[in-house]
């Protein structure tokens, strides 16, 4: 699962 | 991770793509901005600092690898490549682009989320992304004929940003804590030149198209 770190798009 | 992300990461793959298959296809990069690629290659290496330190997923962990070995990949090829470098405009791609890489670390040294080494790379990223397609614009208009394949280049690019633009709308209203305020103006200035090129890349088509009517 994605953990909503700071950056999380390309 | 929503569908428009997802379709703006997949063009933004292709036009990438799209320049390394013209490149080894053709053994040629006549009408390819080498200062374009290498700006491109510094955008991917400071913003995926983090790709050691945070993982956010699989997706986003390969794709992160993917665009700085492929943008490497091309700038390799264009410098090194024997029989790629012969057709590189040297003197066409002139556009100095080493005042835009200060301006922009200038810029993310004053605006940043926080004032890390990490955001402070980050944001000069974003920035340098925005104007990293200068060069490749000047240099079409220099060169005057724009071939379809790099036609085709610039206009994934501009889908990969036109998408991305939908996805911060998206994320804006269905997340409560979204607020990306550097990334999504920083996507609109660039999105913004984007349509300029296209204005007067089907400008000059259409110009074409007349006199060869004629």
């Amino acid at each position: 699962s994605e953990k909503d770190a700071a950056h999380d798009e390309l | 991770m929503n569908i428009f992300r997802f379709a703006g990461d997949m063009t933004h793959l292709i036009s990438i793509l799209i320049l390394l298959l013209k490149i080894y296809a053709t053994k040629s990069c006549a009408g390819i901005s080498l200062k374009t690629q290498e700006l491109y290659a510094l955008v991917f290496l400071t913003r995926y600092l983090d790709l050691f330190t945070d993982y956010v997923s699989l997706y986003n962990s390969v794709m992160k690898i993917v665009f700085i070995a492929s943008s490497l990949a091309i700038v390799w090829c264009m410098r090194r490549h024997p029989l790629v470098r012969r057709s590189y405009d040297k003197d066409l791609d002139t556009f100095r682009h080493q005042y835009v890489v200060l301006a922009c670390f200038v810029l993310a040294l004053v605006l940043h989320e926080r004032f890390t080494f990490q955001e402070v790379f980050w944001a000069f990223s974003i920035y340098l992304e925005a104007v990293a397609i200068l060069p490749q614009l000047v240099l079409l208009q220099r060169s005057g004929n724009v071939d379809n394949l790099t036609g085709q280049y610039v206009l994934f690019l501009g889908a990969y940003r036109g998408l991305y633009i939908i996805n911060w709308i998206y994320r804006y209203f269905t997340e409560d804590h979204f607020a990306r305020w550097i990334a999504c103006v920083s996507g609109l200035i660039q999105t913004a030149l984007y349509a300029d090129f296209f204005y007067y890349y089907y400008l000059s088509r259409i110009k074409q198209d007349t006199i060869m009517r004629l």
